[in-house]
């Protein structure tokens, strides 16, 4: 294998995270194919849209806190990540949760109709409206389609949501040596199984091609909560979740 | 750390 990295410990890595995965997905790929055409009516969507402005981001935010929670979970499981040093840890987690959350949206979105799935049924952007940032939203849909054009399977979600969330990209790690080692086995894992199974050579490059944008909606995500927090800083400050506020605030 | 405290616990919390 390359750089000293056996065929077996590249399946090791990947049965691993793929497993990690598995156990950590806020729901099933059966669950998401049931709900898939399940859709918010026109009268929910309304009522979506007539909440007030710092109502449906507390909602919001409790949702991505959720969806965040099982990341941690997901990190935790995955072989080498706890043997990082506890700073490295932490850092990877709050510059890349976002990220990964993003990553694993795709499984709930449905790109015939473009819609996501949000508080047990799917519905589109508009659903949205009221939250006052129509670029983020509509940007997060575009990516979340984009994703969906590449028709990953789950292994190879598994295996990105790993790669994006442990990144010698990240600044001030203590032990970027060790971070791109694990990282770099992730990375060949990945393009191993994505050899086997895209026909299209470039299937790799296109989902790396994806990484700046991912990095883009979660600082526009940060800029449009600072925004949002300047109009209602009592809603951030109390109603919001902790953990939330701890990584984004 | 006490900045990250809600992440380092759920760091520390055993696997469930």
């Amino acid at each position: 294998g390359p750089n000293n990295v056996s065929m077996g410990e590249l399946d090791r890595i990947a049965q691993n995270i793929i497993k990690s995965h598995l156990e950590t997905c806020q729901y099933t790929t059966e669950e998401l194919q049931q709900l898939a055409w399940q859709t918010h009516s026109y009268e929910e969507v309304k009522m979506y849209q007539s909440k007030p402005r710092d109502v449906l981001w507390q909602q919001c935010a409790i949702q991505i806190t959720h969806a965040i929670q099982y990341v941690v979970e997901f990190a935790k499981r995955i072989s080498g990540f706890m043997e990082l040093c506890q700073n490295d840890q932490i850092l990877l987690l709050k510059s890349g949760c976002l990220e990964v959350v993003l990553v694993r949206m795709c499984r709930a979105f449905n790109p015939l109709n473009n819609t996501v799935l949000f508080e047990g049924k799917y519905g589109g952007m508009q659903m949205f409206k009221a939250l006052g940032c129509d670029d983020l939203v509509s940007a997060v849909f575009d990516f979340a389609k984009s994703l969906c054009s590449l028709q990953l399977t789950e292994e190879e979600i598994a295996l990105f949501s790993a790669a994006v969330l442990i990144s010698t990209d990240r600044p001030w790690l203590m032990e970027p040596r060790k971070v791109q080692k694990l990282q770099e086995k992730i990375y060949f894992a990945l393009q191993h199984i994505m050899q086997k199974n895209h026909m299209d050579e470039d299937a790799l490059a296109k989902l790396i091609s994806r990484i700046p944008t991912l990095s883009a909606l979660c600082t526009l995500h940060t800029e449009e909560l600072q925004a949002f927090q300047q109009l209602h800083p009592e809603t951030v400050n109390v109603l919001f979740p902790p953990l939330y506020k701890e990584l984004f605030n | 750390k006490e900045k990250h405290k809600i992440l380092h616990q759920l760091l520390q919390n055993s696997t469930s």
